[in-house]
């Protein structure tokens, strides 16, 4: 009979690194060692591949924990011919601007009519980078000046949407970090404007999250979840080496669907988000 | 915080003195906690904990009456160590007109970053010319235009179906021309894995000779930190690093990490997207961040 009642240390330590090293963080990694302990039998205790397997199936679980909630493959209500809001938010630099180009894509090739909105009316040439890719996409792309009032704009966009029978609006926002509250603020300003432009817009807030961020995406998305209820995240940079780990620990606690993620800078840089491919990459 | 569950893990040694193995272990596991939590690199922390465990077992712990708060100083000495070594002057000796040069992956801050470089030379005399080399993301060169415009710098006219390489020579004649006397070099952000975008890099690089090669980098930066800072590195011996983002809440570890592996200074940080939102690295502070 073998003595032995758990994996052997050092294969702990190599998965460990695994996980550590991919963003899934501390708890959640506790979490799955302890669970991987537990479901374990004696043969398999030396086993690394039986182990990963272990662990992969207990990722996958979490993910999709998350991801019953996701509204992405829904029809929208086209009976009721309301143009669809999906308004487009996160922290600097994450890519907002260039994911929205990309949706805009996707569902313009399944024959949808989609619109933009250049609704971030700070920072320098936003609105003229949304635009090339309105034009590169063949979406209408409504704007203002630099520095009006994001709200306003989004105000006369879903009127127009409205009267040019658009199936999909995506809103454009300008980058800020969730600890500026003003900021968060002027969001909620949008949202309360886009509502009564049009009752239960916007339908959709996604958070664009990157996938080289560390454990601070956590507070992003419970921040942002707060303050505007987020209903799905992209994940972007998924061409780079950061394994974006930290949306294991977000789907766990937050239970907000991850709809797509993103593969590098081109308009077909863009997938359906699938556990299992994401949990096996981290593995590779 | 870990300074609280450190205190906690000693406080029972009052009059006792001596700490016990258990003791250390317990305090080693709460520090690479912490550490792991605020982001920095598994690897990076391992060896530091090695650092840590060594002193934490020496006589200076030992023979302390204080043998917690000697700890925690440890924790604390070796973070300011690893983080406060290089000169975090910028480098602006040599011919003019000279060059900085900014990389880093894409989002990081570099194009806002260049900007507020420019507005801390011109405040400190210099007058800075700015160089859009990012010809492939939409609206690039406008953003460095627009940013030249809101603090009266002035900055190339790049073309963009010429080569990068080709857009900085051109830069350097058109400065000396004005009588600017640094070029700030933008260039557009690629992954540390592309190897013909890297290579473009160091072409750049060997065209302009700048006086430093910054990285620009996120300071919510996870893991992926070190992967790369070592490339970037290894690529263009870079001479220093802008953390940007910095008045946000991540807890910054890739600070630690970068430094780590790469032993270049972070020569400044962003703290915000106004172009005067720039200051200098203050190493303490970062590692009191850290530790939380
Ligand atoms: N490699 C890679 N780069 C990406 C991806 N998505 C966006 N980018 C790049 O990331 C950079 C920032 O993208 P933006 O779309 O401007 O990001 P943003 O969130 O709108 O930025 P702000 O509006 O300034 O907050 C650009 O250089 C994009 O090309 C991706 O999936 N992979
Ligand atoms: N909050 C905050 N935002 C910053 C800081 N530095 C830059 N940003 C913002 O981060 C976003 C990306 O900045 P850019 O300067 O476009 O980044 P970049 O590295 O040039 O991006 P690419 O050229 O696409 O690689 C913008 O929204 C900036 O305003 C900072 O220190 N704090
Ligand atoms: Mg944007
Ligand atoms: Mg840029």
């Amino acid at each position: 009979l073998s003595g032995k009642k758990a994996v052997d240390s050092s294969l702990l330590e190599e998965l460990e690194e695994i996980l550590f090293t991919s963003d899934i963080g501390v708890e959640i990694t506790e979490q799955l060692i302890e669970r991987l302990q537990r479901r374990v039998d004696r043969k398999s205790l030396d086993n690394p591949e039986q182990l990963k397997t272990i662990l992969k199936e207990e990722m996958i679980s979490f993910l999709e924990a998350g991801q019953e909630l996701s509204a992405v493959n829904e029809i929208p209500d086209k009976a009721r011919n309301i143009v669809e809001v999906i308004m487009f938010v996160g922290v600097n630099g994450v890519g907002k601007t260039t994911t929205i180009a990309k949706v805009a894509h996707y569902f313009q090739a399944q024959g949808q009519k989609v619109m933009l909105v250049a609704a971030d009316t700070f920072r320098a040439a936003a609105i003229e980078q949304l635009q090339i890719w309105g034009d590169r996409v063949g979406a209408e792309v409504i704007s203002q000046k630099r520095g009006a009032d994001p709200a306003a704009v989004v105000f006369d966009a879903i009127s127009a949407a409205k009267a040019r029978k658009m199936d999909k609006l995506f809103i454009d926002t300008a980058g800020r970090l969730h600890t500026k509250l003003n900021l968060m603020e002027e969001l909620k300003k949008v949202q309360r404007v886009a509502n009564q432009q049009l009752s239960g817009a916007p339908h959709q807030v996604t958070l664009v999250l990157d996938a080289t961020t560390g454990q601070n995406a956590i507070a992003q998305a419970q921040v942002f979840a707060q303050s505007l209820g987020v209903t799905d995240i992209i994940l972007t940079k998924l061409d780079g080496t950061a394994k974006g780990g930290v949306v294991i620990a977000i789907s766990q606690r937050l239970h907000i669907p991850i709809s797509f993620i993103c593969t590098g800078e081109g308009l077909e840089d863009f997938e359906i988000f699938n556990p299992r491919e994401f949990v096996e990459a981290i593995f590779d | 915080i870990l300074t609280e569950k450190l205190s906690k893990i000693f406080q029972g040694l009052k009059g006792k003195g001596r700490l016990s193995k258990e003791n250390i272990q317990e305090a080693l596991k709460q520090i690479r906690l912490a550490l792991l939590e605020a982001d920095v690199n598994y690897k990076v922390v391992k060896n530091l904990l090695e650092e840590i465990r060594q002193r934490a077992l020496g006589q200076e712990v030992l023979e302390s009456l204080t043998p917690g708060q000697q700890v925690i100083k440890i924790v604390s000495e070796e973070l300011t160590r690893l983080m406060g070594e290089g000169r975090r002057e910028l480098n602006l000796s040599g011919k003019e007109p000279l060059s900085l040069l900014l990389v880093g992956l894409q989002g990081s801050g570099k194009t806002t970053t260049a900007g507020k470089l420019a507005n801390y030379l011109r405040k400190n005399g210099y007058h800075p010319y700015l160089v859009p080399v990012d010809i492939q993301r939409p609206a690039a060169i406008e953003q460095l235009w627009k940013i030249g415009e809101e603090i009266s710098i002035p900055v190339h006219p790049s073309d963009s179906t010429d080569r990068p390489e080709d857009i900085c020579l051109k830069a350097k004649e058109a400065a000396l021309r004005i009588g600017a006397d640094i070029l700030v070099i933008d260039t557009a952000g690629r992954l540390h894995i592309d190897e013909q975008l890297m290579e473009e890099l160091l072409r750049i690089k060997d065209v302009i000779h700048p006086t430093e090669s910054l990285l620009v980098a996120d300071a919510m930066t996870g893991q992926d930190a070190v992967n790369l800072a070592v490339k970037f590195n290894q690529v263009l011996d870079i001479t220093g690093i802008i953390l940007s983002k910095m008045e946000g809440d991540a807890r910054g570890g890739a600070a630690l990490s970068i430094m780590a592996v790469t032993n270049k200074p972070i020569k400044f940080v962003g703290i915000g997207e106004k172009l005067d939102e720039l200051e200098p690295f203050y190493p303490d502070r970062m590692s009191s961040r850290i530790l939380g």
